[in-house]
């Protein structure tokens, strides 16, 4: 994350591949079932076995003793639509819930963030200098309305993307954050509402990010969980 | 420092079953069951079961008579490698297999005959001399060998290859799976599924798809050749002596614009990382030193600063060039489309659609609906009289909005979206022109410090 602080994000897991290298980010939405993107995997029926999600650490690089940490198997990789670029991954068993662990929620079907709520990214990616490389950095972002972002990415915006603002400074995610939760707060909840996607610069000043929707594919996530 | 296992290749959750009466069962340490069967000259295998501890020696292997493999998930069947090998180490004197022809094709002896040929080997319990099997009770150095059964042709050897020769590598040898147990200067290898005398992370149940077997020689993190961990406590680990390929390596789809699964295969010129950080070309060793030198991994294409994945990460990738940040995804490179072509349409959601599709966007085979397996649905005739769902028909019997699905004959895969796409001018209402309030029913929290607590 880039322009972020060190932060507290306890519904946002690293995943890490058999070598125990984070290389994606991902949300915690129910003890066993984590969503995350479609880019960071190499296939929807990859053997994962060795693959892990880190929870509970706010390092980058956790000692082998902090007693935070949970590091648990990945179980199974199930893809979204097609257009969603979206996978939930199956834990190997439940994630046991902690002040440093939690869940986040979904939002309603189909539903549309407002313009402006508050929002926040986090991330052990790239910090480009900013926050602190060596732990969990939390940025935060408004929303805006899918008319305005139309406007500023010239007509380049899906119904299934959401947008933050344009900041006069650099604020966003980058390498290694892809994944990863955009988090709004609403009606005091803390809601998955947007799935980091790997884009083509790293939080560019002036200009918005774009995210997944994930209120429309949140009819496919519970049914995942239903029938899985 | 070696372990007795070493002389065993293992079969995970297998068990010999045969019809002759079965061995006792021993509680002791696998191990030590090794060690026990390795000094027996009756001992050809064994069963550890890993739930009672219980060892079970085995007069018999998987090529003996009336034998038969069954799997069994409390028992991995430990056999002596000298049995199972097909190939030979070193003179091939422990050789114990079944080939029973010589190089030019002569059928070989019975050991136990003195006709056509007259010889001097008795049958003894040590020198394996069965049936007409080849050996090498005398050492000989071009490996095992027998008298035939040609009266012209007293003796030929059988032509067994060494292990070294028996496969050959390609690329740098990951996909090597030979059975050379030991390195370039002789050192035994250690075994994988060990921790000693090295501890070490490739344990083989993390790394399925690279066969870390027994103690063979293995690349699983692209170093330049196979290599083991060895058994000298000095000797940490070791490259293995195993031949190259010498005939053209198998043709590979290679891609330029996009690229399938890893994208080890990926030959594109995208040369900056996912957020456009130029990436180093990978002849220069600054900003960042790396092993990738493009010499040492010809078949990788390391070629200018491109993105490429010459180390089975999850995507193509690269240094960068900015000293603070070692390397870094292309996750912008497009990943090939590996949806099967679509057959027909449907309307809506697709909840009125009766065609016949029958297969995912994957190409997998749907699961008919009455059927319990591979998958018990929650979804099925019964529950939903309503909704036709005949055969293995894709459906949407709960108004899925991505449309029509079914259960698939893939274990992996519980369901999946059907091979069928919205029908041309089927305009989906848009979900931004509803912004009515929105009832939240479900919440996520954490604590956050209050300010006024941070002093």
């Amino acid at each position: 994350v880039v322009g972020g602080t060190p932060g507290n994000s306890p519904w946002t897991v690293s995943i890490r591949n058999r070598e125990g290298v984070h290389f994606c980010g991902g949300s915690l939405v129910k003890e066993q079932w984590v969503i995350s993107t479609r880019q960071c995997f190499s296939s929807c029926d990859a053997d994962l076995s060795g693959y892990e999600v880190w929870l509970g650490t706010l390092f980058k690089n956790p000692g082998p003793n902090d007693p935070d940490k949970q590091a648990i198997p990945i179980n199974k990789i199930v893809c979204g639509p097609s257009e969603s670029l979206l996978v939930m991954l199956k834990l190997e068993r439940p994630a046991i819930l902690n002040q440093r662990v939690a869940l986040i929620c979904l939002p309603p079907e189909r539903y549309i963030v407002p313009a402006n709520t508050q929002c926040e990214i986090a991330g052990w990616g790239d910090t480009q200098g900013t926050g602190n490389p060596n732990v969990l950095n939390v940025a935060k972002l408004p929303i805006m309305s899918n008319y305005e972002c139309k406007i500023l990415l010239r007509d380049r915006l899906k119904e299934s993307e959401l947008c933050t603002a344009a900041l006069r400074i650099s604020v966003g995610a980058c390498e290694g954050d892809f994944g990863g939760p955009l988090a709004c707060l609403t009606h005091d909840c803390w809601v998955l509402e947007g799935v980091i996607t790997p884009s083509r610069v790293c939080a560019s000043k002036d200009r918005p990010s774009t995210f997944i929707r994930v209120s429309l594919y949140v009819d496919w996530i519970n049914k995942v969980m239903k029938l899985s | 420092q070696r372990s007795p296992l070493n002389g065993f290749q293992r079969l995970k959750a297998t068990q010999l079953v045969y019809l002759s009466h079965q061995r006792e069962e021993l509680s002791m340490g696998v191990e030590e069951c090794a060690r026990q069967c390795a000094t027996l000259l009756d001992c050809r295998a064994f069963h550890y079961n890993w739930q009672s501890h219980g060892c079970q020696l085995l007069p018999l292997t998987q090529h003996s008579p009336q034998t038969q493999l069954q799997r069994n998930v409390h028992y991995d069947l430990y056999q002596k490698k000298g049995y199972v090998r097909n190939c030979i180490m070193g003179d091939g004197s422990d050789y114990r297999g079944t080939q029973s022809v010589t190089e030019k094709g002569k059928t070989c002896q019975a050991w136990r005959l003195k006709f056509p040929h007259d010889h001097r080997f008795p049958i003894l319990p040590h020198n394996g001399l069965e049936e007409n099997y080849c050996r090498n009770p005398d050492h000989d150095k071009r490996g095992p060998w027998c008298y035939t059964t040609d009266p012209a042709i007293r003796h030929q050897s059988c032509g067994i290859k060494k292990c070294e020769n028996a496969v050959c590598m390609s690329c740098n040898g990951e996909d090597y799976r030979g059975f050379v147990d030991q390195t370039e200067s002789g050192i035994e290898c250690q075994r994988w599924d060990l921790q000693h005398p090295h501890r070490h992370p490739f344990l083989p149940n993390k790394y399925p798809e690279k066969d870390l077997a027994d103690n063979y020689c293995r690349n699983p993190d692209s170093s330049e050749r196979p290599w083991c961990y060895t058994i000298d406590p000095a000797k940490e680990r070791e490259y293995c002596n195993i031949r190259k390929c010498t005939e053209k390596n198998r043709h590979l789809p290679t891609s330029t614009n996009c690229f399938r699964l890893k994208g080890e295969n990926y030959r594109g010129s995208v040369n900056v990382t996912t957020s456009g950080i130029p990436c180093q070309r990978w002849d220069s060793q600054t900003p960042h030193r790396h092993h990738f030198l493009p010499e040492k991994y010809e078949c990788k294409d390391l070629k200018e600063n491109y993105c490429r994945n010459p180390d089975g990460s999850e995507a193509p990738w690269c240094f960068t060039t900015l000293p603070n940040l070692r390397m870094a995804f292309c996750f912008q490179i497009k990943r090939c489309v590996d949806d099967v072509e679509v057959e027909d349409c449907y309307h809506g959601n697709g909840e009125e659609y009766q065609g016949t599709v029958s297969k995912t966007r994957k190409g997998i085979t749907c699961q008919k609906w009455k059927d319990q397996s591979p998958h018990r649905p929650q979804v099925f005739p019964i529950k939903f009289p309503t909704v036709r769902l005949e055969e293995n028909y894709c459906r949407n019997p709960d108004n899925d909005s991505h449309g029509p699905w079914c259960y698939t004959m893939d274990h992996n895969t519980q369901f999946d979206y059907c091979a069928i796409k919205p029908c041309a001018g089927d305009k989906k209402p848009s979900i931004l022109q509803n912004t009515e309030n929105v009832v939240f029913d479900q919440c996520g929290r954490r604590e956050d410090r209050a300010e006024s607590r941070l002093r």
